[in-house]
């Protein structure tokens, strides 16, 4: 219904504000509606600026950038509505070492009201997680699991 | 709720059984690539309900069942079982006793999918009911592919608003 | 023919010039996200004269002068200017003598490109006859974009015969 | 024309199938074409058997894999019509350890016959460049060379 879109689109489009704010320190990031006077159909626009750059067309946004903001809104609708659990498969894979570790600390705060599976290649942040399993494939072509020790 | 265990058997390159116990926090699942990290992706998605083959890289929904490798034949069945452990705020409608349920979900070559909960034969519609309460369905913004994290934001506004309308 | 030289100025995020001198062999190019990288990719593609908005990252042609930061103001004009140098072979028509080549593009906001072939101004079709017969047009296998290395293999079979003609 | 096609197809198959054995050592790939008969429409296909593995669709190919075998054949297209010069933006993204290793001896291998420009966030792949360019946002939102010391 209206209403309830409404009150979700508000509530998530606050959250946003503030993970974003965390995740680009200086920056602005919002949800705007295309068409306010017709809850129903209206789609939702995005409107990031980087901090010290001007706001652009989020197309013009590089492969970091993208998925930084990416996951900062994913993480700002599981702040209204969180899930019981979070499977997140090589979402870091175009981060730079710095926003790597953000990323470790974002999802620290997230696994705090969600269990998070994550799968990843990057050695910090298999770092920070509680538990690993490790797959291989030890008869070719038929997966196992394997204990890992991360030294 | 919380995500207790994973049994995989038959699915995709998963020949023979894996158990994953999933503990709190955050669990990271690593290996080389190929190894099968993607596919328990995809089995807690088939586990699930998903009956688009393109979500799980298929090309036909018998895609799931392993299909051989080199050195060994293909098997006939694929199973996997999904146990939820209750985590505060109980199961919705007629599992509010349960402390855990398990959700299991076969199929064999060239048949039709069964659905179980607690080892009960039910219909894909009671493990979609099942799900709808609790925010983890297939769809949603709890679980994201390889390759398309940046999708929410590249996506048209109108698909975006899809993703708003998943947390209402 | 081998890249010696690129200049970039008021394309995109280089609003003061930059020289890059290239050598043999692998140059590498780094810096944290959202630096500038990719952007030198797509100045290298908009002086071969790359015409579709859409492969430049923008909305609109002018997306490709420098639009401001928060403490600059933007700029009117972009320029990148490409030197290639002979090695072994000779180039291609008119231009057999010369040992060194360099391509130039400029575009003002709201304003159409201008293109230069030694500092001359030429059209866009003598650009693309200059490169058509070296292999490395803007379309082909020598210019694999961020996010897209999989296309090759994901891309439907009738797309993926336009690798093959790009090569004949 | 039909002929010009055939010869180009047959010589970067016979590429493909050299280059994809060294890549994937016991593994086959080669090309297929959909239709014989219509060498002016006719399609490509591709088909990949990863080593151990079975051969299937190429749509169950993990990330990785699939770009390995997208490099294989972007390198052996390069060894039947080399180019003056070839851009890669971040093709290692989705590869582990052991193929960034196996992708950095492929790139000193095509450097041979093209001058290579790559982008990458990998330690690893820029020890294997022979030159390197640093870019950087000293002036927040202006792009701007710095040199790089790799230590
Ligand atoms: N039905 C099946 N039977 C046997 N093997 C299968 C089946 N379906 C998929 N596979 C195999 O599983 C492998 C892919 O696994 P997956 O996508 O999980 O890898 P991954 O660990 O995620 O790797 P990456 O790090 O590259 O993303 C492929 O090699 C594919 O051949
Ligand atoms: N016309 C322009 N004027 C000013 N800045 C621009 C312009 N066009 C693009 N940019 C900026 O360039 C930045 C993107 O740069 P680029 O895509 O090259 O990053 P990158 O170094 O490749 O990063 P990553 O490692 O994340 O891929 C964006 O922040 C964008 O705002
Ligand atoms: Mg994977
Ligand atoms: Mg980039």
């Amino acid at each position: 219904s209206r209403a309830r879109f409404a009150e979700t689109f508000a509530a998530v489009n606050a959250c946003f504000k503030e993970v974003f704010a965390h995740v680009f320190p200086g920056g602005r990031g919002e949800l705007l509606l295309t068409d306010e006077n017709d809850l129903l159909e209206t789609g939702v626009d995005i409107d990031i600026q980087i901090p010290g750059k001007r706001a652009q067309n989020v197309s013009l946004l590089s492969g970091g950038e993208k998925s930084l903001a990416a996951i900062a809104l994913i993480f700002a609708i599981l702040m209204y509505r969180p899930t019981p659990f979070l499977v997140l498969d090589e979402v870091d894979a175009a981060l730079d070492d710095a926003n790597t570790n953000l990323f470790n600390r974002l999802i620290k705060d997230v696994a705090n009201k969600s269990q998070v599976i994550m799968i990843t290649h990057n050695k910090s942040t298999m770092e920070v997680a509680d538990s690993l399993f490790g797959v291989t494939m030890q008869k070719q072509g038929i997966s196992s699991l394997v204990s890992v020790n991360l030294n | 709720m919380k995500l207790k265990r994973l049994e995989i058997s038959g699915f995709k390159s998963f020949r023979d059984k894996v158990v994953m116990d999933f503990s709190e926090g955050v669990t990271a699942v690593v290996g080389p690539n190929g190894c099968g990290k993607s596919n328990v992706v995809d089995a807690i998605r088939w586990v699930m309900g998903e009956q688009r083959v393109k979500a799980l890289r298929g090309k036909k929904m018998d895609d799931v069942v392993f299909n051989g490798s080199q050195d060994a034949a293909p098997v006939s069945m694929a199973e996997v079982t999904m146990t939820v452990a209750r985590d505060g705020q109980a199961f919705p409608g007629a599992y509010a006793e349960f402390t855990e349920i398990s959700l299991s979900r076969k199929v064999v070559r060239d048949g039709e999918s069964d659905y179980y909960i607690n080892k009960a034969p039910c219909r894909l519609l009671d493990v979609k009911e099942f799900f709808m309460g609790t925010g983890v369905g297939t769809r949603t913004y709890s679980l994201v592919e390889q390759g398309s994290v940046a999708t929410m934001v590249e996506a048209k506004p109108e698909d975006r608003r899809l993703f708003i309308e998943d947390a209402a």
